[in-house]
């Protein structure tokens, strides 16, 4: 029997998204809308932090539901159904770019405002499928700014076997009264850039990595050689 | 918005 859950997604305790997850529509499929013209089974309310958990098995509806962590309304018996219908679209999804992502989403804060947030997360895409980017122990770091001010903190690296192997994510938001101490993990190459210019690279093709460093709007400490490898990325 | 659902349903539908 099919259904549709209407999710209200709150931010900091106030409504930002509204998404429908509707299993009429074969294999089931969520969608963002401000309504749909069909009648709703039942209505969750939930943190967005919350929902993320919620989607990657982190958390169980009925434990968000019984910890007050979520608001139902309507056919509470449709927990264990979305429970196992979510399970099916995303959580059998293995593939190393989205087990990253997941990473990223379930353990880091994501600082709105800052459009190399969303860049970054197509990047993590883009290195899963790229193959010795990096010689293994070549960790890179990308120290993102804005008016000169640490924002957030990037470090890749891949292992023996070609692989893209580690994600690391930190932004000031998150971290002790504002003061971001570095990840510690050795790297190769230290990037600081603007989180504008960060964007640009990756949508405007008339400006490269090595302009960027030429022209001092992005500062550079380690081994150069590897700034080609890095273009790669963008 | 920064939403981290918005980020993942992006990242399922590519």
């Amino acid at each position: 029997s099919a259904f549709i859950v209407q999710v209200n997604v709150l931010k900091d305790k106030t409504h930002a998204a509204t998404w429908f997850l509707n299993t009429r529509i074969p294999g089931g499929r969520f969608e963002r809308m401000d309504s749909i013209d069909q009648k709703v089974d039942a209505t969750l309310t939930i943190e967005d932090e919350d929902y993320v958990l919620l989607l990657f098995g982190k958390i169980s509806p009925q434990f968000a539901f019984l910890k007050g962590r979520m608001k139902i309304k309507g056919d509470v018996l449709l927990l264990q159904k979305l429970n196992r219908l979510v399970g099916k679209i995303l959580r059998t999804r293995e593939d190393l770019d989205l087990i990253f992502v997941r990473d990223i989403l379930v353990n880091s804060k994501i600082q709105s405002g800052l459009q190399s947030e969303i860049v970054f997360i197509e990047i993590i895409q883009r290195l899963a499928r790229m193959q010795n980017l990096l010689p293994s122990g070549d960790n890179i770091r990308f120290n993102i700014v804005v008016n000169g001010q640490q924002e957030t903190e990037w470090v890749i690296g891949y292992n023996e076997a070609g692989n893209l192997s580690m994600v690391k994510h930190q932004c000031r938001m998150e971290s002790n009264e504002g003061k971001m101490t570095p990840i510690q993990v050795p790297t190769k190459l230290d990037i600081i850039i603007d989180d504008n210019d960060f964007t640009s690279l990756f949508y405007n093709t008339n400006f490269n990595l090595q302009n960027a460093i030429d022209s001092n709007r992005v500062q550079v400490t380690g081994d150069l050689t590897l700034v080609p490898k890095i273009e790669l990325l963008f | 918005d920064g939403l981290k659902c918005d980020v993942l349903f992006d990242v399922m539908r590519s």
